[in-house]
């Protein structure tokens, strides 16, 4: 299902960004 | 005391997304994020479409902190 398969990729999208800024916030100072 | 945590975050981010304090996030602010998160551009207007639930071009406090309870439990909570 392609509409699946781009839910799931948009979740990975999501996590990477609100990972990136958790790590960006627990990075400085 | 978490769930004050998890609030205190999600306006922390929100705030770091929209510097200018509109009240909103819009996909220019979201571009601006690419200089300084390990996105590219394309990802971060993922990233925008996502959060924008109704897809009316402006993110607001609640689809934000939607986006980031999705994350955080792992499920999208309406």
């Amino acid at each position: 299902d392609p509409n699946m398969k781009a839910g799931a990729a948009n979740e990975g999208v999501l996590a990477n960004f609100f990972n990136s800024l958790l790590s960006k916030k627990t990075g400085s100072p | 005391v978490e769930k004050n945590t998890i609030l205190g975050k999600t306006h922390e981010f929100f705030q770091m997304c929209d510097i200018e304090n509109k009240g909103f996030i819009n996909r220019r602010d979201m571009q601006r994020l690419n200089s300084w998160l390990p996105l590219s551009a394309e990802e971060l207007e993922n990233v925008f479409d996502t959060l924008d639930s109704d897809g009316n071009g402006f993110l607001t406090l609640e689809e934000f902190s939607s986006g980031f309870s999705a994350f955080l439990f792992g499920r999208r909570i309406s």
